[in-house]
């Protein structure tokens, strides 16, 4: 554990929170991809299964079923106990684009050809294309709330904390995991447009709007 | 294992 990863964690931990707060306080998912959160469920749910065969510290369990717990409560406020208020027009994105070759691409190049590696490559490729649902369904309104701009922001910087922990990794524990630092970098750099926005917008107080 | 060098990693 070192000071990027930690903080990365913690990214992720508030990402989260800041979601559930924000459905809670509103009572409310609008603006928000039922479709990115069915990904992230799916995500947590197939990378995590060494829950029941490993255990490395009382750290990573925890957090383990804190993410897993949570995006099921997410996926459940969305699609069951908030529905109403859920914009499913604008939430399009045909998830199918990404599971199939996202699943595919986990049998061809992983690091092990057993059921449990091959679906933590699954879990890991899918993470990293996870948001764009999130990401189509703004660009199709052309906006977004300013409590959900801080979430994708807390959101998008845990995986680039990451590659800072992977860079120390590297250079201090001769640690290196190909499949995990690629895709980590393809889920950094989606969010880099979206980076610009909320630095030059919402930090200057303003919502982000997409130029048209 | 080998395998799961990464597996500590969230």
């Amino acid at each position: 554990m070192n000071i990027f990863r930690l903080i990365g964690d913690m990214s992720h931990l508030l990402a989260i929170v800041l979601l559930l707060l924000k459905m809670w306080k509103t009572r409310s998912c609008a603006g928000i991809s039922g479709k990115s959160q069915i990904l992230f469920a799916l995500v947590f749910a197939t990378r995590y299964l060494d829950l029941f065969t490993a255990f490395i510290s009382a750290y990573n369990s925890t957090m383990k079923l804190f993410f897993i717990s949570t995006s099921l409560v997410t996926v459940y406020l969305m699609y069951f106990k908030f529905r109403a208020t859920y914009d499913a027009n604008h939430d399009t994105f045909r998830l199918e684009f990404l599971v199939v070759p996202v699943g595919g691409l986990a049998f061809l190049v992983n690091h092990n050809f057993s059921p449990l590696e091959i679906l933590w490559t699954f879990s890991i490729y899918l993470e990293s294309v996870a948001i764009l649902p999130q990401l189509f369904m703004m660009s199709k309104t052309g906006e977004a709330e300013t409590i959900t701009s801080h979430y994708l922001f807390a959101l998008g910087s845990y995986r680039a904390l990451y590659i800072l922990n992977w860079v120390f990794r590297y250079y201090f524990e001769g640690f290196f995991d190909l499949i995990a630092v690629v895709a980590g970098c393809v889920q950094t750099i989606l969010y880099c447009d979206f980076f610009y926005l909320y630095i030059t917008k919402v930090l200057k107080g303003k919502k982000l709007s997409l130029p048209a | 294992d080998e395998t799961s060098a990464g597996k500590d990693e969230l």
